[in-house]
């Protein structure tokens, strides 16, 4: 699992 | 894109629009905190200004057009056009003490020390607190309106909504956001006492008062 932000969210 | 961010973007998306049509329809902001509306707008400008380098969708980048216009456009209401309904003096909020932590924190939990990074948790954080001075007025006015009471229970709705998005996330394509769940988790956890007497009082029909 990656820890990231996903950069299509509001 | 799933059902639950869909449906909680939509809520967030009505939690505005009910406030526009309370503000319009009554010609007043009482019982609207100003300092929770600027909150908004920091937080809005904050993450949504990579709409400048970063195309995802028409429906993304429509969404934050929205919400930083219609946050500012709400600021020029409440600081012009229906000034004198605005009572500075139950607003007492103190937001230095949201803001402050909340660039501390920016600074040591972000994905990437740049600038971009940086701004994007502090909006994250701001946002997850920025309720308070407006719950902290209900809080000492004792009661609210209706409209205003459904405004904040689509406004606390859309960020419950995107817990079970994150954990459907997690399962289908492996992503975790642990600032962004972390986040979104105290935030929820903020309307808990709000959203018990939503659905016990004003949902019945009754009127929203807080026990003294």
């Amino acid at each position: 699992v990656d820890a990231e932000r996903p950069k299509d969210e509001l | 894109m799933n059902l639950f961010r869909l449906l909680g973007d939509l809520s967030h998306l009505a939690s505005i629009l009910v406030l526009l049509h309370k503000i319009q329809t009554s010609r007043s902001c009482r019982g609207i905190s100003f300092k929770t509306q600027a909150l908004y707008v920091a937080v809005f400008v904050a993450r949504y200004l990579d709409l400048f380098w970063r195309y995802i969708s028409l429906y993304n980048s429509a969404m934050k057009v929205f919400f930083i216009g219609s946050s500012c456009y709400i600021l020029y209401l409440m600081k012009y056009r229906y000034r004198p309904t605005n009572d500075p003096s139950i607003d007492t909020f103190r937001i230095e003490y949201l803001l402050v932590p909340c660039a501390i924190l920016s600074l040591i939990f972000n994905y990437n020390f740049m600038p971009t990074e940086i701004l994007w948790s502090f909006s994250i954080f701001l946002e997850s607190v920025a309720i308070l001075p407006q719950l902290f007025m209900l809080q000492r006015t004792g009661e609210a309106e209706a409209i205003t009471t459904h405004y904040l229970a689509a406004l606390g709705i859309y960020r419950a909504l995107y817990i079970p998005n994150w954990i459907y996330r997690y399962f289908t394509e492996g992503v975790i956001d642990p600032i962004a769940v972390t986040a979104g988790i105290v935030q929820t956890g903020l309307y808990l006492d709000f959203f018990y007497v939503y659905f016990t009082k004003v949902l019945q029909g009754q009127k929203f008062e807080l026990p003294a």
